[in-house]
Formats: structure tokens, sequence, C-alpha cells
């Protein structure tokens, strides 16, 4: 999964 | 996007709704801290920074600007309005925020995932977010008359978090993802901070009486 996973979040 | 994550996000939106609705059809924002909106403003301004490095979906950045937007429309509304100026409840709306501002850049600048100006604004604003409804629940507590529309919108504001964790559960078990202490400790002290709200509105709700919070 990207690292950056949560980010996609709002 | 799993449904946990879209229920939070139209809960989210659907909060910003009602509070519009009482702002523009009732031109009232009377039990409604503008302290607490201002705070938003401030946690989508330093989240939202990506909105300029990193794409992720029409929705994401769709979304984004609507939380951005509906924010500094609101806080616009409520200060310089003149009809919906006039109701707002100042006097009750006694929160020190700065302090919450101040406790959040303390804890960003030292607990953080990397250093760097994006990561630290993107965590003080997780940080911030976590708390940035303790002025409503003050005022809130203070206000002898709760509205409807202003009970909902607090609560549904609780409820789009609480769906978050559930969408973090699921992503941890489903997607197979690490785990990431920093939004989730941030969204599990959010939503705790809705518990004695929660109760207090589902009570009411249940006995269809008028929603009033203990001193």
């Amino acid at each position: 999964p990207p690292s950056s996973y949560v980010k996609d979040e709002l | 996007m799993n449904l946990f994550r879209l229920l939070g996000d139209m809960t989210h939106l659907l909060s910003i709704v009602v509070l519009l609705l009482k702002i523009r059809t009732v031109k009232s924002c009377a039990g409604i801290s503008l302290k607490t909106q201002e705070l938003y403003v401030i946690v989508f301004l330093t989240r939202y920074l990506d909105l300029f490095t990193k794409y992720y979906s029409v929705y994401n950045t769709a979304m984004k600007l609507v939380f951005l937007g509906t924010s500094i429309g609101i806080v616009w509304y409520m200060r310089y309005h003149k009809v919906v100026k006039q109701t707002y409840s100042k006097d009750e709306d006694t929160f020190k925020h700065y302090f919450l501002i101040l406790l959040s850049i303390i804890l960003a600048l030292l607990i953080h995932r990397a250093f760097d100006v994006i990561e630290v604004l993107w965590t003080f604003s997780l940080y911030l977010e976590a708390v940035a409804i303790l002025p409503q629940l003050v005022l809130l507590q203070k206000s002898r008359n709760i509205d409807t529309l202003t009970g909902d919108y607090v609560f549904l504001l609780g409820a789009y978090r609480a769906l978050y964790i559930l969408n973090w559960v699921y992503r941890f078990l489903m997607e197979n993802h690490k785990f990431r202490w920093i939004p989730w400790i941030s969204g599990l002290v959010q939503t705790a901070l809705y518990a004695d709200f929660f109760y207090y509105y589902i009570k009411s709700w249940k006995n269809r009486e008028k929603l009033k919070l203990p001193a």
C-alpha cells in the first residue's frame, strides 16, 4: 500500500 | 473507497449543509461558536496544502475545495453579514481558542512522522481538528435553548469522525494498511470529546424532548 494512504482521506 | 469512509464524508458534508441552512434561511448563527468555525478554517488551510502538490482524485479535490470554501464562507457570514452577525452568541463564546492552536503547534513540532513543512502542518491540522469542537461544546452547555439545527449540526460533525474510525479499522483489516498512530489517536480523541453530547442528543431524541446539556 502507498505510504501516504491516510492522506487520500479528508 | 469503502462505505464507512463515504458515509463519513457525506455526514461531514451534511453537517455543513445543515449549518448553512440555519445561516442562510433562518439568517441566524445563534448557538454556533465562531471560534470553532475559525479553527476549522485553519484546519482545512493547513491540511489541504497538498492541493498544490499531489493529485488523488476528482472527488478528493472537489471535497477539499468544498470544505475550504464553505468554512471560509461560514466565518464570513458570522463576522460580516449584517443580519447574521447580530445573532452571534458572542458573550457565551468565551473559550480561549488560541490556547488550542498553541497546544497543537507544540504537539505537531514534537510528534510527527517527518520534519518538513507540509508534514508538520498536516499533523498540526489533525491535532487541531481533534480539539476544535471544544469551544462549540462549551457554548452549547451555556445555551439555554439549543435549536434543532444546531443540535443536528454538532451530532453530524461527531458522527463523521466516528465513521472515519470504522473506515480506518476496515482499511487496516481489508486493505492491509500499516498502523498510523497520529491520525488514529487524534481521531479517537476527537470522537471521544463528543461522547457526552451524543448521550444527551440520543436521549432527547428518544424521549422526543428538547435537547439540553447539563451545565
